[in-house]
């Protein structure tokens, strides 16, 4: 639930947002804040970039930025 | 702060460019 307070960066949250709508990097890392994960920075930094390697979500430009998307 | 923001998102893609 919205209000638990225990959000997980993992691949199926990320696959679920970026199924939604084409979404930066910055978009995913508002979506996964360190204080609503625990998560320090670096660790944010590196697990979310192995999931977008993995996933290898195609690419889009949208007003200038560069953004994420998945056909399901 | 959304500078940290800004270099976590710079960091990350900087990253998978380098993986492509």
């Amino acid at each position: 639930t919205p209000c638990s307070g225990d959000i997980q960066l993992t691949e199926e949250a990320v696959r679920r947002y970026l199924t939604r709508k084409p979404m930066t990097t910055k978009d995913l890392l508002k979506k996964f804040q360190t204080k609503k994960t625990g998560l320090s920075s670096e660790q944010t930094v590196n697990v979310l970039a192995q999931i977008l390697k993995r996933l290898n979500p195609d690419r889009k430009t949208i007003h200038d930025k560069m953004h994420f998307y998945l056909k399901e | 702060s959304s500078s940290e923001a800004d270099e976590m998102a710079a960091a990350i893609e900087a990253e998978l460019n380098d993986f492509i």
